[in-house]
């Protein structure tokens, strides 16, 4: 298959349709990328504060922003994350692209009323997003 | 199916305005609300407007409170890393019922013998309890002296049975304190233990406190000084809540101090993988 050969060398690596910074541009990270932003709330806000006295100003934070396509140790997500991305790219669009989620958090310390009219301290765990992930 | 499946959203959303609010479905099985965050957060989330009405504290109880959050967390509510206690919640009971049993004493200062009632309804079953604590406030006018030694005598009884003559156990603590504090800890652990383990709601005792001055004042009267100003003491229970949603400060020092030592430990990763991803790291480095 000498023919054959010699003809594929003759093409070109890439598609003429498709010149290189757009070839490029599908691995560049996305620009609103997965990350951690803040929400600062008041309890008053929630209408909460008449049983939660302590503390007056609660920063949840929460994840946003696109999965870049190679997501690997950056955000350190599993294989199955890459591997969901090229079902929906390439076999069914119906799959969901991975999501931008928190991977870790740090607890909050709640001083509340009671209903009986008695105080507790209270230390809850995971009520702080402190680290996103794409899953 | 479609008519049927209607016909039963029909019948669902009957139910529920029959009276079950949404967020009660949400309730444990055991029809026992889990103290704590959640239900208040459940209710919330189907908008109940202002939640239940909730009986107002006693004000220093909760400066007292407030004082013990500033020393455990941070302003934006995170707890501080520099304690090494276990518990992660911390409850004050005023008492919700007092008799008197006697009068005091001016002259040697006992304080007048009260039944005091503590209701524990809020204690669910996985808070166990690693200290309690009575807590004496003064008012700020008391003319106390600077410096006092205290004896309690107190008695649990049967709250079922509040005239039984008998005593279930008597307590004597010598405790000492200095005004400027403001507060009068005593410690009466071993004797509520058994009580708080056995579930028990509600707990009466007979507190008896009688102070003596450590130096004679010339100024105050011999001997009479006026304990009644001593404001009815508050019950700290000191608990370690052992539900998931706490927060448990030993096992995340732990985990994190086990992160630290072997870095490379991939959770989960069979050996073989762990020495593959060692051999990659080291083919990784820069060639000497």
């Amino acid at each position: 298959d000498q023919k054959t050969s010699s003809s594929e060398l003759k093409k070109p690596l890439v598609p003429t349709s498709l010149n290189l910074s757009e070839y490029f541009k599908q691995f560049l990270f996305p620009q609103n990328e997965c990350e951690l932003h803040d929400f600062r709330l008041s309890f008053s806000q929630l209408k909460w504060d008449n049983w939660i006295v302590a503390p007056h100003r609660y920063n949840p934070r929460y994840c946003k922003g696109d999965c870049p396509r190679a997501v690997g140790h950056r955000y350190g997500s599993p294989v199955h994350t890459m591997v969901q991305n090229i079902i929906y790219e390439k076999l069914d669009s119906s799959v969901p692209k991975p999501s931008c989620v928190p991977a870790k958090y740090s607890p909050l310390s709640v001083l509340t009323i009671e209903p009986d009219g008695s105080i507790a301290y209270k230390e809850y765990e995971d009520m702080i997003a402190t680290k996103c992930t794409c899953r | 199916s479609q008519a049927s499946r209607v016909e039963a959203q029909i019948t669902s959303s009957a139910e529920l305005e029959s009276g079950a609010a949404p967020w009660s479905l949400l309730q444990p099985l055991d029809g026992r609300e889990r103290p704590g965050l959640l239900p208040p957060l459940f209710k919330v989330l189907y908008d109940e407007q202002g939640g239940t009405p909730r009986l107002q504290p006693d004000s220093r109880a909760l400066r007292y409170m407030k004082r013990l959050y500033k020393a455990y967390a941070t302003k934006e509510g995170i707890p501080k890393s520099n304690r090494s206690h276990l518990y992660n919640t911390v409850r004050l009971f005023t008492p919700c019922a007092q008799h008197k049993q006697s009068p005091g004493d001016q002259v040697t200062g006992t304080l007048s013998s009260v039944d005091l009632l503590f209701n524990l309804d809020r204690v669910s079953a996985v808070e166990h309890l690693l200290k309690s604590v009575l807590l004496y406030t003064f008012n700020n006018s008391l003319s106390f002296p600077s410096t006092a030694k205290c004896v309690c005598n107190l008695v649990i009884k049967e709250p079922e049975f509040p005239l039984k003559s008998l005593p279930r156990v008597t307590f004597n603590s010598q405790l000492e304190f200095q005004k400027k504090h403001k507060w009068l800890e005593m410690d009466v652990t071993s004797l509520l233990q058994p009580f708080v383990a056995s579930n028990k709601r509600s707990i009466l005792m007979a507190v008896n406190l009688t102070c003596m001055k450590e130096q004679p004042q010339p100024s105050a009267q011999d001997g009479t000084w006026n304990l009644t100003l001593l404001v009815r003491p508050s019950l700290l229970l000191y608990l370690n809540d052992t539900s998931t949603q706490a927060y448990h400060r030993w096992y995340s020092v732990h985990s994190q101090r086990r992160r630290a030592q072997c870095p490379h430990h991939k959770k989960g990763l069979p050996a073989y993988a762990r020495v593959e991803s060692a051999a990659v790291s080291r083919s990784s480095r820069p060639r000497r």
